[in-house]
């Protein structure tokens, strides 16, 4: 079987418009903006404090709306990644 | 072999003579200096000015071989979001990897502690983003961290290796990469160092690792002491360059800083050579610090050369580089890096040139090799895109497949140069195929990329599968990389570099293409009445037929003896030694797996089960006291010093020697009276002054009280409180206080001692009584109760005791 994924209470989200637009997109859903990925300009980090942290699952509930909203290009649920040390 | 030379530096750090893949100083002549870091040095290259950071799970900047070179601004904590990247500590230790990596690079030279990095003089800093959910925001933020401030991100992770992973950078990560290289170092290119795919478990390829795989990074192997490849190391062409490391018990091992201000031997692996090689890229860097990070990849291509590392795939691509899968160019050479660099000319502009195949779906049928071809000009019509030189090759593949793991891919360039893109991974039984995943190799840098491309596929299925499902090929897209004109123009930079001189071809090897050696034909003699040939082992006394065990003398080895048969092999296997005088295979002592001898205690590996003493070179079943059975190398290591018993990990102590104790998993000094190891500090603290032994400065982690005071309830007390009496403790030297019995304030010892008793309850014959009182004790059941003496059980007291006991 593929190995299951681990889905988090994060996502990354584009949108442009800056940081007050992508801080009013999140009050809206119910999300903390923990503000711009590193230097990836309109990327943002954003949690949902009431979604579990982590679920086999990528859960559906009122802050799925985001994904519909004309302002989001681009959305991706935070997956853990299975990282080794060499 | 490097001559001893005058001017040699010498540094008071106590692991400095265990350097030896640095310099040469304990003159055993074992010397396997040929990175040329010692000469580097020489030069007055020591890293000055440049920023590395570690991608790990933090870094012990307080440490003493760190603090002097650690970079605030070079750290931060992903993990915990704060700018701290100070690992966090536990009794396994677990975080111990990202402050071992640091080390290599920029460990403090000449402080009387621990080791000398390879950029001593460099700034260091930790990226703390391991040590939690690993997730595409969290490896973007991380390699997006400060980009004109650092410029060597060094990594030594990457996707599982269990044999059935396809894994790379998400989408953010990726765009973090090519941000980094577009606008890192003020437009000059952030440059990354991967540690190559680990084969840590079997059955892997680390072209399914999309970092290794991308072509901002510069993936590195390793090799060991004595140019053998490493048990863990996995083929891979995108592997640029190697550096020594870890590999069997009997080589020499690597030194660096370990966790809690320590020094270990115990980094190992690629972890290793990624940051050495972060070490020599921060020399060039300061001997030129315009150099972009396509400049470092030509240098790393131009000055690595082959040395004494052994690869049975050595060859000379078309541009005159030797290549090899596992150790890319070769062994990375710091002296010819920094001379280089030094006169470097940055190479003209990157050019891309994309050519997808026709869109025609291709079965792979089983044990059939499907062939793909695409010819190109390099996009000659196209200026902006034009490749003439190469530099990276990239196939992207669409294949829809039954079992993903039975399928290998070659790619052969014009120039007939043949790359490994994959090879058959045992355990991967995804139908999943690769959906535009990226395959990517090195092996034609420099070559001409005109002419025609050809993609191999070849699906062996390694178990039962349905015939009638085929795999198929969608679609490839060959992406090349380079430029358009000649990346060296000969007319103002020599550039014939000094390594190309320094090239110690191994004997015999070299200028032969392997598979040529299989084709040459033995001698044809005479021999008596059968007249055909002879087997390929057989010596210069001919044979009686065509097989190996027709052989009348062996040109290697002779396995066997006459009773159970005799054949003639090229090599012993396993459980025999190979007696080179008599060129004959002899069976090792009982256990034994590998051996140099037949003595008991000449065995060099074991059989199953078995685990080998380095020291006395025997097969035992239990490991010594001190040491731990490595489940991996199959040999007792010894356990961390200080350690006499451990647990499948040197650190992992279950007992520990004299004059320590256990902490956890770890054994620290035992404290004199009145204090206690305090493991952050790493030091003895002084218990609470009512303790005589502790656990903590806290009151309540006492174990054993100071004299004059006395335990009560895990506190030690001067004296004891309302509702306790001092009484003995079995096996404890001083008293404790004990509790009186329920409802009593005061009492002096146990049972009828009572002297006080707590409100509601009188004090009766040294008890408490509850007050209540019955009226009909003498009517209904005073004489039962004191017939049946229940007032000396606790239950029953509460039953007019007190109303029968007063009236006598």
């Amino acid at each position: 079987l593929p190995s299951r994924n681990i889905y988090t209470n994060h996502w990354a989200v584009r949108i442009s418009g800056g940081r007050e637009e992508a801080d009013k997109l999140a009050t809206k859903y119910g999300y903390n903006n923990l503000g711009q990925i590193g230097s990836l300009e309109d990327h943002y980090h954003f949690h949902h404090s009431k979604v579990v942290r982590r679920s086999a699952f990528s859960l559906r509930g009122s802050h799925s709306f985001i994904n519909m909203d004309p302002k989001v290009h681009w959305i991706q649920q935070q997956v853990v990644k299975s990282r080794v040390k060499r | 072999y490097i001559r001893t030379d005058q001017n040699f530096i010498y540094f008071n750090d106590p692991k400095w003579s265990n350097m030896w893949y640095i310099h040469c100083s304990d003159r055993s002549g074992r010397c396997r200096s040929e990175m040329n870091i010692l000469a580097a040095w020489q030069r007055g290259y020591t890293g000055k000015n440049v920023v590395v950071t570690i991608l790990d799970d933090g870094i012990e900047r307080n440490h003493p071989d760190l603090a002097q070179n650690y970079d605030q601004l070079a750290s931060y904590d992903v993990n915990g979001n704060d700018h701290d990247p100070t690992p966090r500590y536990d009794s396994s230790n677990e975080n111990k990897h990202g402050t071992r990596c640091a080390g290599e690079v920029a460990a403090v030279a000449n402080n009387s502690h621990c080791i000398v990095g390879i950029a001593y003089n460099a700034r260091i800093g930790g990226i703390r983003m391991l040590d939690g959910d690993v997730t595409d925001v969290v490896e973007a933020k991380s390699l997006g961290i400060r980009p004109d401030y650092i410029d060597i991100y060094s990594a030594s992770w990457g996707p599982d290796d269990d044999g059935k992973t396809v894994d790379g950078p998400g989408p953010l990560a990726k765009q973090a990469f090519e941000l980094g290289i577009k606008k890192g170092r003020k437009g000059l290119g952030s440059i990354f160092v991967w540690a190559s795919g680990n084969g840590g478990r079997q059955g892997d390829h680390c072209s399914c690792d999309g970092y290794t795989n991308s072509i901002y990074t510069i993936s590195i192997s390793s090799t060991t002491e004595n140019g053998n490849k490493p048990w863990y190391l996995e083929v891979c062409s995108s592997t640029l360059a190697a550096t020594y490391s870890s590999g069997e018990f009997y080589d020499r091992k690597i030194v660096t800083t370990d966790l809690r201000q320590r020094c270990t031997d115990g980094h190992t692996g690629t972890s290793v050579s990624a940051p050495m090689v972060a070490g020599v890229i921060a020399l060039a860097l300061e001997a030129n610090p315009l150099i972009t990070w396509r400049d470092v990849q030509h240098l790393l291509v131009k000055t690595s050369r082959p040395v004494h590392l052994k690869a049975s795939d050595w060859k000379t691509n078309a541009a005159g580089h030797r290549v090899s899968h596992l150790y890319g160019f070769g062994l990375v050479d710091a002296d010819a890096m920094v001379v280089e660099a030094k006169k470097w000319r940055s190479v003209p502009p990157q050019h891309v040139c994309t050519r997808t195949s026709e869109r025609r779906t291709k079965y792979i049928r089983p044990d059939q090799i499907l062939n793909s071809t695409i010819a190109t000009s390099g996009c000659a019509d196209h200026p902006d895109q034009h490749v003439v030189y190469l530099e990276h090759v990239v196939v992207r593949v669409l294949i829809v497949h039954p079992r993903r793991g039975d399928l290998q891919i070659n790619l052969i360039s014009p120039a007939g140069t043949r790359s490994q893109l994959l090879a058959k991974r045992l355990f991967d039984n995804s139908n999943e195929g690769f959906r535009n995943w990226e395959f990517m190799t090195v092996h034609c840098w420099g070559e001409k990329a005109e002419g025609q491309w050809t993609l191999e596929i070849l699906d062996s299925p390694s178990q039962l599968r349905n015939p009638e499902v085929l795999g198929k090929l969608k679609e490839w897209t060959l992406i090349l990389y380079g430029t358009s004109e000649h990346p060296y123009n000969s007319h103002y930079s020599p550039h014939h570099s000094r390594s190309r001189m320094l090239e110690i071809p191994s004997p015999g090897q070299e200028r032969k293409e392997p598979d040529l050696l299989l084709q040459e034909t033995p001698d044809e003699e005479e021999v008596d009445e059968y007249n055909g040939p002879c087997h390929t082992e057989c010596g210069d006394q001919g044979c009686d037929g065509p097989e190996a065990d027709h052989c009348l003398n062996c040109i290697h080895f002779s396995l066997g003896n006459i009773k159970s048969g005799r054949t003639c092999v090229s090599y012993c296997p396993l459980g025999y030694h190979e007696d080179v005088e008599a060129r004959r295979c002899r069976r090792c002592y009982r256990g034994c797996e590998k051996c140099a001898g037949r003595a008991h205690n000449q065995c060099t590996s074991c059989r199953r089960g078995l685990y080998l003493c380095a020291e006395e070179h025997t097969c035992v079943e239990m490991c010594p006291l001190g040491y731990f059975p490595d489940e991996i190398q199959k040999q007792c290591l010894p356990c961390h010093e200080n350690c006499m018993m451990c647990l499948r990990d040197a650190d992992r102590c279950t007992a520990c020697n004299e004059g320590y104790s256990l902490a956890g998993m770890t054994c620290v000094p035992e404290c004199a009276n009145g204090t206690f190891f305090h493991l952050e500090e790493m030091k003895c603290s002084a218990c609470h002054l009512s303790c005589s032994t502790c656990t903590g400065p806290g009151m309540e982690e006492c174990i054993q009280c100071a004299k004059d005071f006395l335990l009560q309830e895990w506190r030690c007390v001067p004296a004891c409180t309302e509702g306790y009496y001092p009484g003995e403790a079995v096996g404890l030297p001083q008293q404790i206080c004990r509790k009186c019995e329920e409802n009593c304030l005061t009492c002096h010892g146990a049972g009828r001692n009572c002297t006080k008793c707590r409100d509601g309850y009188s004090l009766i014959s040294g008890t408490c009584i509850i007050n209540a009182t019955c009226n009909n004790a003498d009517e209904v059941f005073c004489e039962m109760v004191k017939s049946n003496r229940l007032c000396e059980k606790k239950l029953f007291r509460q039953f007019c005791c007190r109303t029968c006991l007063m009236t006598g």
